[in-house]
């Protein structure tokens, strides 16, 4: 999917890294270094709303029928992520002992229009 | 569509750089404390020695350490519940060694209320050193007890493990002790209190070498998960 610039004002992908060490929280954040917190953000007009990375669902579907045979509809489009993927973690969670864990969709790969 | 100014998606009028910065570093601080069940970021003054650390991780397989010291994790595909491994170190000011034949171990747990834990699967992990003498039996018997909260070291214990060790040469071993820890969280005490014995000639061959810094810390290792749905916050251990 598209990421976002500064002309960009479709549905794309903001990239935002946060360094650990830069917040103070790499005291008891062992690994990774920081966290990519990326978000969708950006307009879906009409002829956009089901790709890029469509948010494949029944949704979708039935909305592109509708669109296909110019029926058209109230019903807006949104800008979401289509793919996200997990965040190991190592952390302490007090003085003597570590927690590591895999915490599921907490990074956006890619945005799309439903 | 007209390249309206600000927000994209919802028109709001276009922040202050830094004020925008500063706003997206709260939401992803909140973010990460309420997918990692804290209410907020623990307070750590003085950690484990971090030789220690990086012993129990290599051990863990839980990432490659680089060259710097900083670890890079592999990254798992999470398990359809967000389960836990949790590592913890004993409490070495209440470890005490002055009884030579066998090595005394605190851990603390300190449970959330309104939460159970289910241990998946859970390790001691202890350093054993090779006896040096080459003519000896390389083997030893080692015995782990499970040892009454505030009892005297050596009494009031009941022996959970007995295992012969290959101590030809210094290593690390494993005990399994998945239902002690079970049943010690089900019971919601707060010190977990191991005695490991390797006695050979009266000396311990499993005990501490004193320094504060030793990479040979012991550790216990738990694979765990919540029970309960509704209950957001994990074990804390100390």
């Amino acid at each position: 999917s598209l990421r976002c610039g500064e002309d960009v004002t479709v549905c794309c992908k903001r990239d935002f890294y946060i360094k650990f060490k830069d917040i103070q929280w790499d005291e008891w954040i062992i690994a990774p270094e920081g966290y990519h917190m990326n978000y969708c953000m950006g307009q879906c007009p009409q002829h956009l709303s089901g790709s890029p990375g469509i948010a494949s669902s029944f949704h979708a579907t039935v909305f592109s029928q509708l669109k296909v045979n110019g029926i058209n509809t109230a019903t807006t489009s949104c800008c979401v992520p289509t793919e996200r993927r997990p965040l190991s973690m190592v952390y302490f969670n007090s003085q003597h002992s570590i927690v590591k864990t895999d915490v599921p969709d907490m990074i956006v790969e890619s945005c799309g229009c439903t | 569509v007209s390249g309206s100014p600000g927000c994209a998606s919802c028109g709001l009028p276009p922040m202050e750089k830094d004020a925008e910065e500063r706003l997206m570093i709260e939401i992803a601080k909140q973010q990460l404390l309420e997918k990692l069940h804290l209410k907020e970021r623990p307070n750590i003054t003085n950690t484990v020695p971090r030789v220690a650390l990086l012993t129990a991780l290599r051990k863990l397989h839980s990432g490659r350490v680089r060259q710097d010291g900083t670890i890079e994790l592999e990254n798992n595909i999470p398990t359809k519940d967000q389960g836990y491994e949790i590592v913890s170190f004993a409490d070495i000011n209440e470890t005490d060694n002055s009884d030579k034949a066998s090595l005394s171990l605190t851990f603390q747990f300190l449970q959330e209320r309104g939460q159970s834990i289910q241990v998946l699967q859970s390790s001691l992990w202890i350093y054993a050193r090779s006896s040096g003498d080459p003519h000896r039996d390389s083997r030893l018997l080692a015995r782990v007890f499970l040892s009454a909260d505030g009892g005297v070291s050596g009494s009031n214990r009941t022996l959970l493990i007995e295992k012969m060790l290959e101590v030809q040469e210094s290593n690390w071993h494993t005990f399994t002790i998945t239902r002690t820890l079970q049943a010690f969280l089900d019971g919601g005490q707060h010190r977990l209190r191991l005695e490991v014995s390797c006695e050979e000639d009266g000396q311990n061959l499993c005990s501490l070498d004193n320094s504060a810094e030793t990479p040979n810390q012991p550790f216990l290792v738990a694979q765990v998960r919540l029970r309960d749905s509704h209950s957001k916050h994990l074990v804390r251990k100390r």
